[in-house]
């Protein structure tokens, strides 16, 4: 028996907005620890990893480990049917297959419930170990959306170099090239509103310009977007789901033809 | 432009 009432369902519609361009099919995996997703897009070029501690939730109850198994696309079809401020709850039989999602108005005077039909998904599970990272840039989530749309107007990849000058996106296309560099900035009104560079090395990524702006989709969740960069390794883009959990793109770089 | 890695060469499978 699994049941998982959400106060903020809000937070829970945004999350799946931020997924469904990417993912087509995944498997939601409860445990004691929480409610969580790991899953690769088509050409396993981008890798998601979602995290809902336990904790956040206003009652959280899993009896055994179980994975639902979902279309993304369905369930944000479902949850698009939640007002932004009712309370979400997830619920499934140990052997169920389906899941329902009821949706209460925070008056109480609407309830709906949602059954949604599982599916089986084979999914290879990847480890992901704990990395350290050549520079860390923390800046406003909505500014990184806009530097990854505006630079998709003029080419198909970026390049982001991190130095003590700070961090740049770079771009080159058909119609000509375009560099935009953000410095460290934190004399700002609001911390939100800050741009902080932590560099041990000079680091320097090409990547998919189509996987940024599909990973600027979760800029609704956080004011903040964290991005992780290691020569060689895949990019994280990491945005904060409230004070409840994460969600973790990863992305693979792309090498010198 | 480039070639396009995929994420499964950096992480294991468990």
């Amino acid at each position: 028996m699994l049941e998982l009432r959400l106060v903020q369902g809000g937070l829970l519609k945004k999350v799946l907005d931020s997924l469904k361009d990417l993912v087509n099919d995944a498997n939601f995996d409860c445990s004691a620890t929480g409610f969580s997703l790991q899953a690769m897009d088509s050409s396993h070029v981008a890798l998601v990893a979602l995290l809902l501690r336990s904790e956040g939730f206003e009652h959280y109850r899993c009896d055994r480990n179980l994975s639902l198994g979902m279309n993304l696309s369905n369930m944000a079809k479902m949850l698009k049917c939640a007002g932004n401020d009712d309370i979400v709850t997830i619920k499934a039989d140990d052997a169920a297959d389906s899941v329902t999602f009821m949706f209460e108005s925070p008056n109480q005077d609407k309830i709906a419930d949602f059954d949604m039909k599982l599916m089986d998904i084979d999914s290879e599970h990847l480890g992901i170990p704990e990395a350290e990272f050549q520079a860390i840039v923390r800046m406003p989530s909505a500014e990184f959306a806009r530097i990854c749309k505006d630079l998709s107007t003029i080419g198909d990849t970026v390049v982001i170099s991190v130095t003590k000058e700070g961090v740049k996106f770079s771009t080159r296309g058909d119609i000509g090239t375009a560099n935009i560099v953000c410095r460290h900035n934190t004399s700002v009104d609001k911390p939100e509103e800050a741009t902080i560079i932590e560099m041990e090395e000079t680091v320097s990524l090409t990547f998919a310009l189509r996987y940024m702006n599909s990973f600027t989709k979760a800029t609704p969740l956080a004011n903040q977007v964290t991005i992780s960069l290691s020569s060689d390794l895949p990019v994280v883009v990491e945005y904060k789901v409230a004070e409840m959990g994460h969600i973790r793109f990863y992305l693979a770089p792309k090498i010198e033809e | 432009r480039g070639i396009q890695r995929n994420i499964t060469e950096f992480f294991r499978s468990t």
